[in-house]
């Protein structure tokens, strides 16, 4: 564990905190994207699967525990809560599910480092969680009402990806033998698709005006 | 052999 994982991983979390804060305060998941929350929570379950037959840490089991939970909570609350799920921008959330989970389940068959069921559903969960933010960032751009909740949301994600970079790279200069393609460049691919967003994020918060994103 | 690493990120 170095520093730029664990400001990677509190990132994370921290991200997915001002996601519920935001919901529940609000009684409201305007601009939120039910798919891109359950393709995380695909994401989640298809890659701690391990949390049955491999104990790494006791941080790591809690911190798995956690993203599955708040995962789930955000995605029941935005089906099932009587009042928050009216608010749920359902005719502009409309990207398709089939067309990132088909790519990424044939690329993991292809391409992973061991053909087994764990193995691939774990590969399957990389290469999904690295588009996974696309209907986040469409939504967002369709309705072009973002508010500043929703847009520290993806800020906070999109930094926790670019903190995983500097963390491998720190891994792979101390640790011998420490490598890892598959991740690195899914890992890489994620943090580019979040370029774009930055750029507007970074001079909406300059200029000091409203997060908004050009057709 | 990678399978090791990167299991242990989250």
């Amino acid at each position: 564990m170095n520093l730029f994982r664990l400001l990677g991983d509190m990132t994370h979390l921290l991200s997915i905190i001002v996601l519920l804060l935001k919901i529940n305060a609000t009684r409201s998941c305007r601009g939120v994207s039910l798919k891109t929350q359950e393709l995380y929570a695909i994401v989640f379950v298809c890659r701690y699967l391990d949390l049955f037959t491999n104990f790494i840490s006791l941080y790591n089991t809690v911190m798995k525990v956690i993203f599955l939970g708040s995962t789930f909570t955000i995605i029941y609350w935005m089906r099932f809560h009587k009042v928050i799920r009216v608010t749920y921008d359902r005719d502009q959330d409309t990207f398709r599910y089939q067309f990132l989970i088909i790519p990424c389940l044939l690329l993991s068959l292809i391409l992973n480092s061991e053909f087994t069921v764990m193995e691939v559903l774990w590969t399957f969960s990389i290469y999904l969680e690295a588009v996974a933010i696309l209907p986040q960032l469409v939504l967002l751009q369709r309705t072009n009402n973002i508010d500043n909740l929703t847009g520290n949301y993806i800020f906070l994600l999109g930094s926790y990806r670019a903190l995983y970079i500097l963390n491998w790279i720190y891994r792979f200069l101390t640790e011998p033998n420490y490598r890892q393609y598959l991740v690195w460049i899914s890992g890489i691919v994620q943090t580019i698709v979040y370029i774009d967003f930055f750029y507007y994020y970074i001079r909406s918060w300059k200029n000091n005006e409203k997060l908004s994103l050009p057709a | 052999e990678d399978v090791d690493f990167g299991h242990d990120e989250l």
